[in-house]
């Protein structure tokens, strides 16, 4: 007659998307512990509005902006970055997988790939100018900030006039790893130095878990 | 005074919607 009845807190919040913690620190920069923090993370996220343990858009740009309708070009390229499967959310795997490519152990040359997507807005393997504009007027708006478009086509001009060595108007994958190598803090933003701390910050799955276990 | 002098990725990277540390602020 007996029923084993499973209590652990790792059994009872899997979400939807949940993936075996030990494959995915195999495959990222995390450890099994870091990884067990992230889901106290994602758990938070992924039900701050839908409570559906997936990250929707909203969840996203209610954790950057504290604000859920917070229109932001660069929030949106990250979440479609991040969306790998294409299917509207982040779903855990995905989020653990991202967050990995900005952990201060991920290999340069990924956070380089993973800048150059993100500034690829229409995804065509090269950052154009005009897409270089569309980023700079993006970030004047977000800032409440003023610049002239003489100003805005002499910064995005000259930009390119140092990235765009072979001068065919637009940057491919090999020029935006040659213009980082001399502009490394370009990509200072693709590495957060919290995720080395990450056990720290949410302790509190793995302390319930060992109380449990 | 505007930064002309100023790489165009340069000041992108300063985004609010780029800084991920956001996301585990409580």
């Amino acid at each position: 007659m007996g029923c084993v009845c499973s209590t652990s807190s790792s059994e009872k919040v899997k979400t939807p998307g949940y993936e075996d913690p030990t494959i995915l620190a195999s495959e990222t920069p995390f450890t099994v512990s870091e990884v067990d923090a992230l889901y106290e993370l994602y758990l938070k996220l992924s039900n701050s509005i839908i409570e559906d343990g997936l990250i929707h858009k909203e969840e996203f740009q209610l954790a950057l902006f504290r604000n859920k309708n917070e229109k932001n070009l660069f929030a949106d390229r990250i979440f479609d970055l991040f969306d790998v499967k294409r299917n509207g959310v982040i779903e855990f795997g995905e989020f653990v997988r991202s967050l990995g490519v900005f952990h201060p152990n991920a290999a340069l040359e990924d956070k380089i790939a993973f800048a150059f997507r993100l500034y690829d807005l229409r995804q065509t393997g090269y950052i154009e100018k005009q897409e270089l504009k569309e980023m700079v007027l993006a970030l004047l708006h977000e800032s409440d900030l003023y610049l002239s478009d003489e100003m805005i086509e002499s910064i995005v001009d000259k930009t390119f006039e140092d990235a765009d060595t072979k001068e065919d108007g637009r940057i491919d994958e090999d020029e935006w790893k040659a213009f980082v190598s001399q502009h490394p803090s370009l990509i200072k933003n693709m590495t957060l130095p919290y995720l080395k701390d990450i056990t720290l910050a949410f302790p509190s799955f793995i302390a319930r878990t060992e109380v449990e276990d | 005074v505007a930064p002309v002098t100023m790489n165009a990725f340069e000041l992108i990277s300063k985004s609010q919607g780029l800084n991920l540390s956001s996301l585990f602020e409580k």
